[in-house]
């Protein structure tokens, strides 16, 4: 049930490249696990390369904190290095810690393993001891943790004081920035990755929430939870808390005065704090510290950022828009769609006329404040209004070549918005609305048809 | 949908997200581009990533053997103009358009619905205990003009809206509705009228419900569809 792959960090789309490197390193066919699993089996493999393409598989004997070592981004490539090379934190007591803290915790300089100066010693470096350079280890399986003999002659060795990854990293409010180096839950059991899809299936696949650092195995909360936790490698117990100490302070971790807005909402509205109560067709919100009539694990006292006061509007977990539970015993959650968003268009400083089709300005933003792409650049969109035809679009401003009856608009510099309104106001009354009217009959073409369910004929 | 019955609307999209929960309907007019309502929506520059239309079924929760289940990732947004409330959305791929995803037709640039043309709403959204809450849901309303409808509402609504009939028994849309089609049969066809927004209260008898007028942003549709 254990992938190998658990005892690899992975980074997509990036190489390894070190002077030994060859191009043409021996490229092995397998699947990811296979490799994984190779690379376990050897003393001398620290990390490998996955090509998806070709199901290549390159071994490596370096990591990133070797010298000379360097990433580099290919979106050929896919890196895993071993855990214990990598992570900067220990696993119970850290004997196979081999990390590169060369300093121990009174801050002094390790001796080389291979020194027998200042420090007499019977350790001799080997790759199945992993003592190398003058790096903190645990050979004797200290229950200090990793350890080593110091540049000082008056201190023969001394503990280099790397915390567990239990407490290295602690998460404020419910932990959805944590992004510690944990691997397993409060039970103790070992998490599943959040690449793979067993032993559970689950919707948290990393490419699919780029936002949540859903790396590796290591505890996360992507679902808004009331701390981090994982899918275990137990098929018996499909997911579970981590054991990580909460920081101290979270109050701290509330979103500045700044950000906060009261009136209306920004973005999904996580840092709405208004008053609002009801749900968007005025069905009263129940309490959040209450549990009826519906059962809940959004208490406020494990949420003490998300300001889970009375039966306000909030929202927690990240949906759509401020939300709450409502009091009606058929209806569990709804949004509160009636606040209203705070709007982002930015000042405008122009007006035009009627449409704005003679418009001459030199206005060259949108509604959104971003930059127009200029009438004869053809990235990032294609334009099919060009100087050409219409030799007054001029630069990047702003022009209404097609009539457009909301106003001037342009191409915009954002791949994603290919065109948008731009931040300029009617001059006088708002833009001319056109008069509704009832048309002759038209033909439709290729739509509006279903098939019609005749219940006379239904059984 | 409060009051209505089951029922099959192969236009009628459910908008999921990341968790592949339903969140919101929308329209297929293209069969790229899906019209739904600017509240669903944190921003009109939000990622996308994990964002799905699903198409093709009459269950909120399908089973992945639904034999016409599409399930097509977004990938761009684009807001409607200003003060419209609408949103077009376009999908990853093209959807393949069977007896069980068609589009919807768009209505003349600034049709106006005659009164009492005869309409219907679909949705997966909250049935209020009137119905099941785990399939389509469909309910039949009757236009009314602007002037009839101010009369409730005091002024209120808008040109770039439309309303509806309110029944003195309560159908019309609720939570999980929005974004959703107001469809009119005209001309043998079924034709994209209005989108589902948030009105006070759900179906609420006696008071006419508020939609967005899609004739007001034909050519706007037209233009996103074109210039993407």
């Amino acid at each position: 049930i254990r992938s190998p792959l658990n005892d690899f960090q992975s980074l997509t789309a990036t190489e390894l490249r070190h002077p030994s490197y060859q191009s043409d390193n021996q490229e092995r066919l397998m699947d990811v696990e296979e490799c994984a699993q190779l690379c376990n089996q050897l003393l001398d493999c620290r990390a490998f390369h996955y090509i998806p393409r070709n199901q290549g598989c390159q071994l490596l004997s370096w990591t990133q904190h070797s010298a000379q070592a360097q990433l580099q981004k290919n979106v050929l490539y896919d890196l895993y290095q071993k855990k214990d090379y990598v992570r900067d934190c220990i696993v119970n007591n850290g004997l196979n810690y081999r990390g590169t803290v060369a300093v121990t915790a009174g801050g002094i300089t390790c001796q080389h393993w291979n020194h027998k100066f200042p420090a007499d010693h019977k350790y001799i470096p080997d790759s199945r001891n992993g003592l190398e350079k003058n790096y903190c280890r645990n050979p004797d399986s200290d229950q200090q943790g990793p350890w080593c003999y110091t540049t000082n002659p008056e201190i023969r060795y001394q503990t280099c004081g790397i915390k567990t990854c239990q407490e290295a990293t602690c998460f404020t409010c419910n932990g959805e920035d944590y992004q510690g180096s944990l691997d397993y839950t409060e039970s103790g059991l070992e998490c599943q990755r959040w690449d793979l899809q067993y032993p559970h299936k689950h919707p948290y696949k990393p490419n699919k929430y780029p936002d949540k650092n859903l790396d590796d195995n290591y505890c996360r909360n992507p679902d808004n939870s009331e701390r981090p936790w994982c899918y275990t490698t137990n098929p018996l117990q499909e997911r579970e808390f981590c054991s990580i100490p909460r920081c101290p302070s979270t109050r701290q971790q509330q979103p500045p005065p700044k950000h906060t807005t009261h009136n209306c909402f920004k973005g999904k509205g996580e840092n709405y704090r208004g008053t609002a109560n009801t749900t968007a067709t005025g069905i009263p919100c129940q309490r959040w510290d209450a549990q009826t009539p519906h059962q809940h694990h959004f208490l406020p006292e494990n949420y003490e950022c998300k300001d889970l006061r009375e039966n306000y509007c909030r929202n927690p977990d990240g949906s759509e828009a401020p939300w709450c539970f409502t009091s009606r015993l058929g209806m569990r959650v709804a949004f509160c769609f009636q606040i209203k968003r705070c709007t982002d268009d930015i000042k405008v400083e122009d007006c035009y006329y009627e449409n704005g089709e003679q418009y001459r300005g030199s206005v060259s933003k949108t509604r959104k404040g971003i930059v127009c792409q200029h009438w004869s650049q053809k990235t990032p969109h294609k334009p099919q209004f060009t100087p050409t035809t219409y030799p007054w679009l001029e630069e990047n401003f702003c022009r209404n070549p097609d009539g457009d009856k909301y106003g001037p608009w342009c191409y915009t510099t954002d791949p994603g918005t290919p065109f948008d309104y731009c931040a300029l106001k009617p001059c006088r009354s708002g833009p001319k609305s056109s008069n509704l009217e009832t048309s002759d009959p038209v033909l439709f073409e290729e739509c509006g048809k279903r098939e019609e369910r005749r219940s006379r004929m239904l059984r | 949908v409060v009051g209505g019955r089951p029922g099959n609307s192969p236009w009628t999209v459910s908008l999921r997200n990341r968790q592949g929960q339903h969140f919101c309907g929308g329209s297929l007019v293209k069969d790229q581009w899906v019209v739904s309502a600017l509240q669903c929506f944190s921003s009109c520059r939000g990622p996308l990533t994990g964002y799905e239309a699903w198409l093709g079924t009459l269950f909120k929760d399908p089973q992945p053997s639904d034999p016409g289940l599409q399930k097509i990732p977004l990938i761009q947004m684009v807001c409607g103009p200003p003060g419209s409330q609408l949103v077009m959305i376009k999908l990853e791929r093209p959807a393949v358009l069977n007896n069980r995803v068609a589009l919807i037709c768009l209505p003349p640039e600034n049709y106006l619905v005659p009164g009492q043309t005869q309409c219907e709403i679909a949705g997966w959204g909250e049935t209020n205990g009137t119905g099941n809450n785990t399939v389509l849901n469909v309910a039949q309303l009757r236009v009314i003009a602007n002037e009839e409808c101010n009369i409730k509402h005091r002024g209120k609504v808008k040109n770039n809206e439309l309303c509806t009939m309110s029944p003195m028994v309560p159908v019309g849309a609720c939570e999980g509705d929005h974004g959703g089609p107001l469809a009119c049969f005209t001309h043998d066809c079924w034709v994209l009228e209005g989108i589902i927004i948030p009105n006070r209260v759900c179906a609420r008898p006696g008071w006419p419900a508020i939609f967005l007028r899609v004739s007001m942003y034909v050519d706007w549709i037209n233009k996103v569809i074109k210039l993407s």
